[in-house]
């Protein structure tokens, strides 16, 4: 199912980008 | 109004109600007295915006616009401050919100503006994987906008 498949990808964009928010330094500069 | 405009203010006012405030916050209009984001402030950094400061955020403004561009005012003023000084970046080519706008005529898209630059503080500050966790388990589309606010702000602060 297409609709399904990009939904999971946009989830893994979603989960990237939030997990990379998670990694970085507090208050780290960038 | 363009949709992705609509959707910045919408999005951020869902992500404003994890904070639970006193003061409702269900609406642009509910917002332009600056009193439920101040509630969230101190949360996202209670050392900050301290209650000295939230004292000076006054709750009974009702619908006198002057007044509450007075809180807007202070509001921006020391999430401006907290970015340079707590924060250590450099906010100044961000587009600051038109304070005036909110107070006055509850401008969405300016609203959008100021929440945007409060949710930077939040994925900013010390608890920032307590608000970043919580942002991940809101929905999908909420998500998504959160992701592309958040996305903008950092641009800024590296231009």
């Amino acid at each position: 199912d297409p609709n399904m498949k990009a939904g999971a990808a946009n989830e893994g964009v979603l989960a990237n980008f939030f997990n990379s928010l998670l990694s970085k330094k507090t208050g780290s500069p960038g | 109004m363009e949709d992705s405009e609509t959707a910045l203010v919408e999005s951020l006012i869902i992500w404003l109600q994890t904070f639970n405030t006193p003061a409702p916050c269900s609406t642009v209009e509910e917002l332009t007295t600056g009193t439920a984001m101040s509630q969230a402030l101190q949360q996202i950094d209670p050392t900050w915006f301290n209650e000295a400061w939230t004292s000076r955020i006054k709750t009974d403004v009702e619908d006198n616009w002057r007044l509450k561009m007075n809180n807007l005012k202070k509001i921006l003023q020391k999430v401006v401050d907290y970015y340079n000084e707590v924060l250590a970046q450099d906010i100044s080519y961000f587009p600051l919100p038109d304070v005036s706008r909110v107070a006055e005529h509850a401008e969405p898209v300016e609203m959008g503006r100021l929440l945007q630059l409060i949710l930077g503080c939040a994925v900013r500050c010390e608890q920032q994987q307590e608000y970043i966790q919580i942002i991940m388990t809101m929905e999908e589309s909420v998500q998504h906008v959160v992701m592309k606010a958040i996305q903008e702000v950092v641009c800024f602060l590296m231009f």
